[in-house]
């Protein structure tokens, strides 16, 4: 799995 | 933060003020879909679950409470002002959007970073920002006479995505490992949907004529 993505836009 | 996003948030927030702008002044949600401004409620509900437990920025912080701020108040106008209600076109605007929320969700759930309810719910707003413009489209096909600032609102929500666009070709270049496909398909689609649109409206402006989308 990915890691964790940082949802840093809008 | 690069300057294609800067722009695509600039792009995406006047196209927000420029429907206030007309809800407001004019009192008139004219040619505008309901639907459409609820989705894009659902939007930036469920995208800002974590606005108070991750904190990015203050821009960040700000921008969210204004996108929040101002799809709640479109949507509380268009059903609750009794004359901006009045200009409201419910016998057009009848695009379900049921068939665009259920397989979003469920796309949500099979395609995503992370099976955690916050995670779920940010992959299917991206999902659903991608299509929530159709009932809107859908809408102009059906009205006769697009007034100046409805065309000018659907056309930078066009844009401020396109931005978004040119925005993660920048980062993908210059920030080694990002790479984000779910976000980038999802904008890829929502920036394709406006393409007739687009043509349409570049070339009433080109032609300096009246926007008309043909049924």
């Amino acid at each position: 799995s990915t890691k964790e993505h940082s949802h840093d836009e809008l | 933060m690069n300057v294609f996003r800067l722009a695509g948030d600039m792009t995406h927030l006047s196209s927000i003020l420029v429907l206030l702008l007309k809800i407001h002044t004019i009192k008139s949600c004219a040619g505008i879909s309901l639907k459409t401004q609820e989705l894009y409620a659902l939007v930036f509900i469920t995208r800002y679950l974590d606005i108070f437990d991750r904190f990015t920025s203050i821009y960040n912080f700000l921008m969210k409470l204004i996108f929040l701020g101002s799809s709640l108040s479109i949507v509380w106008y268009m059903r609750r002002h009794k004359a901006v209600h009045r200009s409201y076109d419910k016998d057009q605007d009848t695009f379900r959007y049921q068939f665009i929320v259920l397989p979003c969700l469920l796309l949500a759930l099979v395609i995503n970073h992370k099976l955690t309810f916050k995670e779920v719910m940010w992959t299917f707003s991206l999902y659903l920002e991608a299509v929530a413009i159709l009932p809107q489209l859908v809408l102009l096909q059906r009205t006769r006479n697009i007034d100046n600032l409805t065309g000018q609102y659907v056309f930078l929500l066009g844009a401020y995505r396109a931005l978004y666009l040119l925005n993660w070709v920048y980062r993908y270049f210059t920030e080694p490992g990002f790479v984000r496909w779910i976000t980038w398909i999802a904008g890829l689609v929502q920036t394709l949907l406006y393409a007739d649109f687009f043509y349409y409206y570049i070339l009433s402006w080109k032609n300096n004529v009246k926007l008309e989308l043909p049924a």
